[in-house]
């Protein structure tokens, strides 16, 4: 494409497409985004994050990632979308220029981008990162078993053949120690929404204890709100709820852990499954699941923004 | 590339915990190769397995005598991967 108004968003892109999409964009919109480099892959790939700003020093921000799991394509294609999305409403849409007026936003389209590039290359089946494991034939860690909060406890597996591999140590893979590494540095992050599929589901901590999380309640009630709010457009229903009383025990994920850094508005999505297609959701599926889940994005980022703590 | 001719991906309906449980026990059959694309968690969630074409009968002949009902969610991944990247290439001549 030779603009990201030509870009075609109604089907799935390579890594190096993704890239040029970035590249573009910041190009078109110098003075509202930018590219920073939060660090390389396993494979020394680099970790680009799209940041919208509006102005200021270190504003409060929201953090949103998609593409932690390589063949979940449809969140890499969903957060293209997104990125675009904020471009064309940032002075047309009242509430998302409200929202970029007062915080920046943060949009990591492709979290691991070995494991995106091997799904392409190799295996459309691949899930996790492409490091390799000292002693074990098998490769790669599930990024989303490997954040240091209930490190390897239930719910995660410690066979480095297992698809959800822990890992050897908490933040062992490069690219959850990046994030961690900017999160902490950034210190101002308020909001925090990992992307995923397939299961419909918005989900908030915990998933590797049963013990509530402190502000359950509200995080409750702004995912019902996030919910019926993305639901209103074509009817996907969600289910929405602590990771572990929803769907599973899971130990090391994400969003426990940016919860327990103090990232109160932290929550974890798994995107549009139609029940007939899984992880290879058709193309032409693509803008309506990330339209719809742009409903659940806005009403978090709303919330953020006139909720300060 | 890996090729996935065969695999089917069957969605599993629980009935109750302890089908839960006995569908768990294939996640320890390693031979199987199965790929959980939905786990096992409750009986009103549903379970999607992606399973190689040599594991197709074991695992069904398995749910069927326990008495687990499965529908087949995808009678042939490579076919879908093949519908996928046709278009992916469609897109990029044009």
């Amino acid at each position: 494409a030779s603009s990201t108004d030509t870009f075609n968003y109604a089907t799935y892109h390579t890594l190096e497409e993704i890239n040029q999409f970035i590249d573009l964009l910041v190009a078109e919109n110098p003075n509202l985004v930018s590219k920073i480099q939060i660090g390389s892959s396993y494979e020394g790939r680099p970790l680009n994050v799209l940041k919208f700003s509006t102005g200021g020093t270190n504003r409060p921000a929201i953090w949103l990632d998609t593409g932690i799991h390589a063949r979940e394509w449809v969140t890499h294609a969903s957060g293209v979308w997104f990125a675009k999305k904020i471009i064309e409403d940032y002075g047309q849409d009242e509430t998302l220029t409200a929202i970029l007026d007062s915080l920046d936003i943060f949009l990591e389209i492709v979290v691991n981008p070995d494991g995106y590039a091997y799904s392409h290359s190799s295996n459309r089946m691949w899930r996790k990162t492409r490091s390799i494991n000292a002693g074990s034939s098998c490769v790669g860690v599930d990024a989303n078993r490997n954040w240091d909060a209930g490190f390897g406890l239930s719910g995660s597996s410690s066979d480095p053949c297992s698809e959800t591999y822990h890992g050897e140590y908490a933040n062992s893979e490069v690219e959850v120690q990046a994030i961690v590494d900017f999160v902490n540095s950034h210190g101002n992050i308020k909001a925090f929404v990992s992307i995923h599929s397939y299961s419909q589901l918005l989900l908030y901590p915990y998933g590797y204890t049963t013990a509530r999380a402190a502000d359950q309640a509200e995080l409750h009630e702004l995912a019902k709100t996030a919910v019926d709010n993305l639901s209103s457009l074509y009817g996907t229903e969600y289910e929405y709820g602590s990771i572990i009383t929803t769907i599973y025990e899971a130990s090391g994920t994400t969003v426990d852990w940016t919860y327990n850094s103090g990232i109160k508005y932290s929550y974890t999505m798994e995107l549009r499954d139609t029940g007939f297609y899984g992880f290879l959701l058709p193309a032409k599926q693509i803008v309506p699941t990330a339209q719809e889940t742009w409903l659940a994005l806005i009403t978090i980022m709303d919330y953020t923004l006139k909720h300060p703590y | 590339k890996e090729d996935f001719s065969g695999h089917q991906v069957l969605r599993i309906s629980a009935a109750d915990e302890a089908q839960v449980k006995k569908v768990r026990e294939l996640e320890d059959l390693k031979h199987l190769q199965l790929d959980f694309w939905r786990g096992p968690s409750r009986p009103s969630m549903p379970i999607d397995i992606r399973v190689p074409f040599p594991s197709v009968q074991a695992v069904k002949v398995f749910l069927e005598s326990n008495g687990i009902k499965y529908s087949i969610m995808i009678e042939d991944v490579q076919t879908l991967l093949d519908e996928e990247q046709e278009q992916m290439l469609a897109f990029r001549s044009r």
